[in-house]
C-alpha cells in the first residue's frame, strides 16, 4: 500500500463523512446502492461513518459521471482506458467516466467486453478519497489497473493495513463487509479455484 | 452508460477499441528505435507519473522512456526488462484508474512503504 504525498487523511475530528451526486447525473436507487455498498466497505475496517446526502454543493465526497474534458485537467478518453479518478482527502472529488459501459450487477461472465464492474471502480476510488495511493499487490483494491468484466470489490490485507494505518480499525472490530449480491465474476471464480484469494 | 445488468448493454456499446489498443504495434522495439507511435506511449507514462511532463515527446526510445518502463514493470510486478514485451503492453492495455502511480516523482506502490521513502526517483539534469 502506499499514501499520497505529505499522508493527507481527513482531519482527526472527521469520522463521519457525507457524500452527494451530481444533479445532473439524475441515478436510480440501485445505482445509488452500489456506491452505498462500497462506502460501507472501507466504514467496515476503519472508524469512518459515511452517509449520502441531498446537497451536492456541502457535501464531503461529490461524485459525477462525466464525459471527455471536464474541467479538472484530466480529461476522460472514452471506452476503456481511464475509468475513473479521485483525488486526496480533503478534495472529495470522485469522477468516473460517462462513457464506459457500467454494470450495476449481475453475472459478468457474459458481459460484452467493454462491460466494467461499478462497485470494483467505486471501492478502489473511495481508497483515493480517503487518502491510499495505489498498491504493486496485484489482490488488493488498490492496484490500479482492472479488466473488464472482472467483479474485485472484497478488501485485501493490503488495503485494509493502509487505510488503517490512516485512521484506525473500526472500533467494534473488523465488521463482514456488505453481501455481494451477484454471482462471482470470472476473475473471482478462477481465484477461489486456485487458492489465490 | 449506467445499466442494472449485462443483458441491458446494447450491441452498438459492446466497442473495445481503446486509444492504448494503438501501443501493441510497439512490440519489440528497442532501445535507439526510433517508431511512430513512442511519443504517445510517453505521453501515456508521463500521465500515470512515469516520465516528467516535457511540453514535446520524441518518437526515440530513448534512457528516459527505457528507465520508465522499468519502473513501470516494478510497480506491475512483471520481468523488469526496460523493453515492450508482451507482458508489459498487455499491462498497459488495461482499463485503469487515472490517479498517477507516482505523484510529485516520490511515491511508490509497494507495500508498506509510506509515501517519500520511494525507490523511484527522477533523475534529471537541469539545463
Amino acid at each position: 500500500y502506499s499514501f499520497f504525498p505529505g499522508r493527507p487523511t481527513w482531519p482527526s475530528h472527521r469520522r463521519h463523512l457525507t457524500y452527494a451526486f451530481a444533479p445532473e447525473n439524475p441515478l436510480s436507487d440501485e445505482v445509488k446502492g452500489v456506491f452505498a455498498r462500497a462506502f460501507a466497505r472501507w466504514a467496515a475496517v476503519t472508524p469512518l461513518t459515511f452517509s449520502p446526502v441531498e446537497s451536492f454543493r456541502t457535501a464531503d465526497i461529490r461524485i459525477g459521471f462525466y464525459a471527455g474534458d471536464h474541467g479538472d485537467g484530466e480529461p476522460f478518453d472514452g471506452v476503456l482506458g481511464t475509468l475513473a479518478h479521485a483525488f486526496s482527502p480533503p478534495s472529495g472529488h470522485f469522477h468516473l467516466d460517462g462513457d464506459e459501459s457500467w454494470v450495476v450487477s449481475g453475472d459478468l461472465r457474459s458481459a460484452p467486453m467493454a462491460a466494467i464492474d461499478l462497485e470494483s471502480v467505486a471501492v478502489h476510488e473511495i481508497g483515493h478519497l480517503l487518502g491510499l495511493g495505489h498498491s504493486s499487490v496485484e489482490e488488493s483494491i488498490m492496484f490500479p489497473t482492472i479488466t473488464s468484466r472482472t467483479r474485485k470489490v472484497d478488501l485485501a490485507a493490503d488495503d485494509i493495513n493502509g487505510i488503517q494505518e490512516l485512521y484506525g480499525g473500526n472500533p467494534d472490530g473488523n465488521l463482514t463487509p456488505p453481501s455481494t449480491p451477484s454471482p462471482p465474476s470470472v476473475q473471482e471464480r478462477d481465484m477461489s479455484r486456485n487458492g489465490a484469494a | 452508460h449506467i445499466f442494472p445488468n449485462v443483458s441491458s448493454i446494447p450491441s452498438w456499446l459492446n466497442k473495445t477499441n481503446c486509444a492504448w489498443n494503438q501501443f501493441q504495434k510497439l512490440k519489440g522495439c528497442r532501445p535507439g528505435d526510433r517508431l511512430n507511435g513512442l511519443s504517445n506511449l510517453k505521453t501515456y507514462l508521463k500521465q500515470f507519473g512515469y516520465i516528467p511532463p516535457s511540453p514535446n515527446f520524441t518518437d526515440l526510445f530513448d534512457p528516459l522512456l527505457q528507465s520508465a518502463l522499468q519502473t513501470y514493470q516494478t510497480n506491475f510486478n512483471l520481468n523488469v526488462t526496460g523493453l515492450l514485451d508482451d507482458q508489459t503492453l498487455a499491462q498497459i492495455q488495461l482499463p485503469r484508474c487515472g490517479i498517477p502511480d507516482i505523484i510529485n516523482n516520490s511515491s511508490s506502490m509497494n507495500s508498506g512503504k509510506p509515501t517519500g521513502h520511494s525507490a523511484t526517483h527522477f533523475h534529471s539534469v537541469s539545463h
